[in-house]
């Protein structure tokens, strides 16, 4: 059975799209296939990678109903695929909003690439364990996507007071898409970001978490680590990049939680 | 004359309330008479200065033609008021999206708060000497209205990789917006936020916009700075929080540099 998971928070620079990328590798190295899908037209999460902008992306998929498989590619990660995104996709927000079914676009487009029973035997197309989705920050038609294809979400939050304050908001806005677009949505957890360990802001920032989500937050929690900031210039995921380095246990540490709790059921 | 600055990057968490908030406080503090107009539907700029969001909002101006005046508060900074922003912004873009002069909304709003030649003896309507204006991390509609009513642009920069990556098509959608909706606006700058000193991905990222960027980079670069994550949480730009910090003089500095240019004309 795959899982879907989305990564969002409208607050920018929470770290969607370092988490996202890192736990796609580190999952991907765990032997589970899995496909990264990048939908904020920043294209972060692509380049991360080492994929360009100029083949397919997801803006052909969403607008132009190319089918999704067409524009997925390999990474140099084994069992990692991308489906990339580029600026065209800024578009995609007025383009799809005339459309039906536009919050479907996207669920509606991965659904082959799920692997229901046996179903690597009977098709050509490649299946995935796992389909990982980085938003960008806002609550719009992107985002909308992203919470209609999802079965789980992981919400980043940098351990910082302004990414506090939209926590609750955005916990709000995923209850209101559950009963509108997508009722088997589960927040599979919060995962704390960016933490500094000699802040006590970062402390505050945790504690006021954990006492409002409870076990509803990972245990791992992601130091802020420079060599996090320094492995997307290099188009590798940090276990690449850097395999010692705290970023690289962090991540490692929070995929085993994240296996642990999308495979028990 | 009043001089409207947007501050804008659609890469998130690259400190452009963090720089609208502390440079507003910094102008007024010089004796200007400053609104501070926050159009992020995450209302950080308006928890930034201690304001609640439960009062009327920059919503009501641009959806229900509240005039900009009734909506604005002051705050506890003298010559400091703010136009706040609140959730509901979250419904404008879809809202705004069938309206006839859908970018042209906050442009038209703001109109009145304009010092031209005596205004501020034949009304009653406070004008200002500086509007600045903080947006979203996004290029939707509610960016583009910040685009639209702006004599000039700041672009915070985090000293980070992929911030320098969206910089160039900022640039390039500024460019357009200059044809399309708003032919006088000028880039009044860009400034380098978050720099450490001791990361080389800081000295690195810096030394690539400025070759880019030549002058249009102001020589005041933002370092990262503790006390500049804890004052929101007190709801105190950072020369009332605590005036002796870094983060204080590196405000203080580029509000020298931001006067002289806005003023030299
Ligand atoms: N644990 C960490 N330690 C240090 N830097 C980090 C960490 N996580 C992320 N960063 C850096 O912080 C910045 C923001 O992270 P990132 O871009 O992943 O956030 P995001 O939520 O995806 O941003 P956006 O809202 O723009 O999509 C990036 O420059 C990234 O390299
Ligand atoms: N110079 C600095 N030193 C340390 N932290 C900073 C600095 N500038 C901003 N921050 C912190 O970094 C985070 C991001 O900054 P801020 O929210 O101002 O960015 P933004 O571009 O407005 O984000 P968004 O894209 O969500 O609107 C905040 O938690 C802020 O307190
Ligand atoms: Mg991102
Ligand atoms: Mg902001």
């Amino acid at each position: 059975m795959t899982t879907v998971i989305g990564f969002v928070n409208q607050k920018g620079g929470v770290g969607k799209t370092t988490t996202a990328v890192n736990l796609a590798a580190c999952i991907a190295s765990a032997n589970r296939r899995v496909l990264l899908v990048d939908m904020d037209p920043q294209s972060n999460s692509t380049s991360a990678v080492g994929i360009g902008r100029d083949g397919p992306s997801i803006h052909d998929v969403l607008i132009d109903a190319m089918p999704a498989a067409n524009a997925v590619c390999a990474t140099f990660v084994e069992n990692l695929n991308i489906l990339p995104s580029n600026p065209s996709l800024y578009g995609a927000e007025i383009e799809l909003l005339d459309s039906s079914e536009r919050e479907y676009r996207l669920k509606t487009a991965i659904q082959p690439l799920r692997d229901t029973q046996g179903a690597s035997q009977r098709t050509s197309i490649p299946v995935y364990d796992y389909i990982l989705i980085d938003a960008p920050p806002s609550l719009g038609l992107l985002t909308l996507n992203v919470l209609a294809a999802s079965d789980t979400l992981i919400i980043p939050v940098q351990c910082e007071y302004y990414a506090l304050e939209g926590l609750s908001l955005l916990i709000h806005t995923v209850d209101r898409v559950r009963v509108a677009l997508n009722p088997d949505l589960l927040l599979l957890g919060i995962v704390m970001t960016m933490h500094d360990s000699r802040l006590n802001i970062s402390r505050q920032v945790v504690e006021e978490v954990r006492n409002h989500f409870g076990d509803k937050v990972f245990n791992t929690v992601i130091a802020r680590s420079v060599r996090l900031t320094e492995a997307p210039s290099h188009g590798q995921p940090i276990i690449f990049y850097d395999p010692r380095s705290t970023g690289a246990q962090n991540y490692i540490s929070l995929a085993v939680e994240v296996i642990h709790a999308a495979e028990k059921t």
